[in-house]
C-alpha cells in the first residue's frame, strides 16, 4: 500500500506538471531534434536574426487561454518598462540586449506564476504557514527554473518563447557583458544534466523535491516541510528504480545536483546585481525584484 | 508581507494587473 501511494503522489505531481508548464520536456527534444509537425524554430545567431526574431520573444503566441489570461496580467505592468525605454537615444545595439533582458524578464515573471501554481498543487503545501510557503519560493523558485531550462538546451544553443525560437550559443556569448555571463553557466550545468536522461515525470517529482528544501534561510515551521520533502523523496526513489532501472545511483546523482544549482543561483543574483548597478536605464520587474532581494 | 506582496498575492490567487 505504501509503495501505491507513492505512485499515486507520483502520478499527481506529474499531472500538475503537465497542467502548469505549457513547453514539457518531451515536446523541447521533438523541436530540438526536428521531429515536430510543425515549423522548424527561428534561429536567432547573431544581431540581425535578433531583430527580425523579436517579435516572437514579445511572446504574442501563447500556448492556451489561460495562460493568455495570466500573461497579459504580467505584461501589462512589465509594458511600462518598454515604454520608458523606447525615450532613450541608446545605440540599437546597446539596446538590444537590454530590450532581450526585458523579454526575459517578462517570460521568467510568467514562469514564476506557473511554479507558484506547481508548489501549490503539492499535497500539504498550502497548508504550511503562508510566510514559510513565500520564503519556500523565494529560495527555490531560481533554482526550479534553471532545471527547467535544462530539456529547452543543448550543447549548441536554447529554446525560447516556448518552444518558437532556438538562440545559438554562440550567438549569447557574443553579447557584451554581463549579459553574455548570464546564460555560459546554465549551459554547463543543462548539458551534464541532461546525462542523467530524466522525463518528465521524473522532473515533475525532482522540481517538488527542490521546492521543499527545510534549509532554506528564515523558515518558521521546519518540520512539515521536511516531512512533506521526505514523502516526495520516497516517490522519486521508488520512480527512478521503476523508469531507469539501469541507471546506477540516479537517486544520489541527481539529488547532488542541489548542490550545484545553490551555486548558480548565488552567481546569477550577484550577475543581476551587477547590472543594475552597470545598466542605468535597466528597470528589474516587480516580481524578480521581489524574489532577488535579500536572497543571498 | 509588504516585502514580497506579489509572491502573496501568487499564494493566495490574487493578482491582477492592478496589483502587479
Amino acid at each position: 500500500p505504501e509503495a501505491a501511494d507513492l505512485r499515486a503522489l507520483s502520478r499527481h505531481l506529474y499531472e500538475a506538471y503537465l497542467k502548469y508548464f505549457p513547453l514539457t520536456k518531451a515536446k523541447a527534444r521533438a523541436i530540438l531534434s526536428g521531429k515536430t509537425a510543425d515549423n522548424a524554430p527561428f534561429v536567432i545567431h547573431d544581431m540581425k536574426s535578433l531583430l527580425e526574431g523579436e517579435q516572437f520573444i514579445n511572446c504574442k503566441q501563447i500556448p492556451t487561454p489561460e495562460h493568455q489570461q495570466q500573461m497579459s496580467a504580467l505584461t501589462v505592468a512589465h509594458g511600462g518598462l518598454s515604454g520608458a525605454h523606447q525615450g532613450l537615444e541608446c545605440n540599437i545595439l546597446d539596446a538590444v540586449e537590454l530590450r532581450f533582458f526585458h523579454s526575459c524578464q517578462s517570460r521568467s515573471a510568467e514562469a514564476v506564476r506557473e511554479v507558484t501554481e506547481f508548489a501549490k498543487s503539492i499535497p500539504g503545501f498550502i497548508e504550511l504557514d503562508l510566510n514559510d510557503q513565500v520564503t519556500l519560493l523565494k529560495y527555490g523558485v531560481i533554482e526550479v527554473l534553471i532545471i527547467m531550462m535544462a530539456p529547452l538546451m543543448n550543447k549548441d544553443g536554447t529554446l525560447i518563447a516556448y518552444g518558437q525560437i532556438f538562440m545559438t550559443r554562440e550567438f549569447l556569448k557574443s553579447l557584451r557583458k554581463p549579459f553574455c555571463q548570464m546564460l555560459e553557466p546554465k549551459f554547463e550545468f543543462s548539458v551534464k544534466f541532461n546525462t542523467l536522461e530524466l522525463d518528465d515525470s521524473d522532473m515533475a517529482l525532482f522540481l517538488a523535491v527542490v521546492i521543499l528544501s527545510g534549509d532554506r534561510p528564515g523558515l518558521l515551521n521546519v518540520k512539515p516541510i521536511e516531512q512533506l520533502q521526505e514523502t516526495v523523496l520516497h516517490a522519486l526513489e521508488l520512480q527512478l528504480k521503476l523508469n531507469h532501472p539501469d541507471s546506477l545511483q540516479l537517486f544520489a546523482k541527481l539529488l547532488q545536483k542541489m548542490t550545484d544549482l545553490r551555486q548558480i543561483v548565488t552567481d546569477h543574483v550577484h550577475l543581476i546585481q551587477l547590472l543594475k548597478k552597470s545598466e542605468m536605464e535597466m528597470c528589474l520587474h516587480p516580481l524578480l525584484q521581489e524574489i532577488i532581494k535579500d536572497l543571498y | 508581507k509588504e516585502k514580497h506582496k506579489i509572491l502573496h498575492q501568487l499564494l493566495q490567487n490574487s493578482t491582477s494587473p492592478v496589483d502587479l
